[in-house]
């Protein structure tokens, strides 16, 4: 029993914990929670992610709208609370280590792309995120352009034709063409200790 | 291949928001 304890921000979790349930060692882990710290305490240091420093790491900018980066916070944000704690950003980046099996990656994926979190990707998402990401650029396509899209991916991909994307339809889409999923994948997670180095220093642990 | 000859879930994974690459930039 020790009367020296250090006072962590809610939902911090020991990195031996944290090390055992994910890809990550102790040392990677101490190494994230150097990030971690770092982003948590841009703007409000109160060491728990808010939606408006997610944003800026993201873009540099913490009011920037875009729907992709709203489900990523969302997907991280476990406990749906409106911050991402330690744990939560952890757990939740670990699906992007590069060991993780593909098929969580995949089903990551598809929640995070079924916006209604209905346990389909239907049209109407389809078109809302192509929408969304044709607005990121300056290719300024027409609503039929975006219409011809959809209809396209969905008769490639809604092979039983009932109108809507499901798991399996998604898993074997993914399948056919895997660098769908190259954003879940994360080389600098193998390198998070050269990234972050200052850990070294304080690190506590060898691995 | 222009946009409107890719797939929908091709042209989406281009989006900014889904690159967490930029979190370990400095």
């Amino acid at each position: 029993f020790s009367l020296k304890r250090t006072k962590h921000p809610r939902g911090y979790e020991e990195p031996q914990v944290l090390a055992s349930e994910t890809p990550f060692t102790v040392n990677e882990i101490e190494a994230l929670h150097n990030l971690f710290k770092k982003l948590s305490t841009s703007i409000i240091n109160d060491g728990l992610i808010h939606k408006e420093e997610f944003l800026l790491a993201l873009f540099r900018n913490s009011s920037k709208q875009n729907l992709f980066a709203d489900r990523v916070f969302y997907m991280f944000d476990r406990k749906r609370n409106g911050v991402i704690e330690f744990g939560e950003f952890v757990r939740s980046l670990s699906i992007f280590h590069p060991h993780t099996p593909e098929h969580e990656k995949s089903s990551f994926m598809f929640k995070l792309y079924d916006l209604d979190g209905t346990g389909f990707i239907q049209r109407h998402e389809l078109k809302k995120m192509v929408g969304a990401l044709l607005s990121e650029t300056d290719l300024g396509l027409s609503e039929e352009s975006i219409e011809a899209i959809v209809e396209q991916t969905m008769v490639e991909v809604d092979t039983n034709k009932d109108g809507k994307i499901d798991e399996e339809e998604w898993k074997e889409l993914v399948a056919k063409n895997p660098s769908i999923l190259k954003n879940m994948t994360l080389p600098y997670l193998k390198e998070v200790t050269l990234a972050f180095p200052s850990f070294v220093l304080d690190s506590e642990v060898d691995d | 291949r222009t946009p409107v000859a890719m797939n929908a879930f091709e042209l989406i994974s281009k989006s900014k928001g889904l690159n967490l690459g930029s979190l370990f930039e400095k």
